[in-house]
């Protein structure tokens, strides 16, 4: 339908990003 | 100017700490105080009251009494990447603390602040941290990407 998928807006990827963070393991 | 859009966005997110200092223009943070307070609150066991209290508060006119303190953090900062993160950063140019203490340039407090960020991100409570960025303004969230990114690359 032509709507970009979530991950590739730039709220997505910016989201995407900072999980990534989030998911890394602290110190 | 990308540096200065970086410090204007990191101090944005400074304001979302609860520091006894101003904390809201270059000029609130060219002598230090209020960035050792929001280290102090990041990393309380690195950052630590006796280390905090050897940051000067008082009768800061005299610029070069700045330049001691941002002096102080700055090693605190390079000390904590070391021994707890254990990286260095290579090829990151390190702010010029005279010209924060002096002028409060704003690229070299950009640079500092980049710093404090990188802290912010890796502390055992960064998933606080992070997560405030998240709620923050998209093109704000998109500045503070960037300026990780570029740390990122000249970790090692």
């Amino acid at each position: 339908d032509g709507k970009p998928q979530a991950g590739n807006t730039t709220e997505g990827m910016l989201a995407n990003f900072f999980n990534s963070l989030l998911s890394k393991t602290p110190g | 100017n990308e540096r200065e859009q970086i410090c204007y966005s990191l101090i944005t997110w400074l304001e979302t700490f609860p520091l006894q200092s101003p904390h809201s223009s270059p000029s609130d943070l060219s002598d230090g105080v209020a960035i050792a307070q929001a280290l102090s609150l990041i990393a309380p066991n690195f950052f630590t009251q006796p280390w905090l209290a050897k940051i000067k508060s008082e009768d800061l006119s005299n610029w070069r009494l700045k330049v001691t303190n941002l002096k102080k953090i700055l090693k605190g900062i390079l000390e904590y990447n070391l021994e707890y993160l254990g990286v260095t950063m290579q090829g990151f140019q390190m702010p010029d603390v005279n010209a924060i203490g002096e002028h409060s340039d704003a690229q070299e407090l950009g640079r500092l602040l980049q710093l404090v960020l990188n802290v912010a991100i890796n502390c055992d409570n960064k998933q606080e941290y992070i997560q405030t960025i998240m709620s923050m303004e998209e093109d704000v969230q998109q500045i503070i990407k960037n300026a990780i990114q570029e740390l990122m690359t000249k970790e090692a």
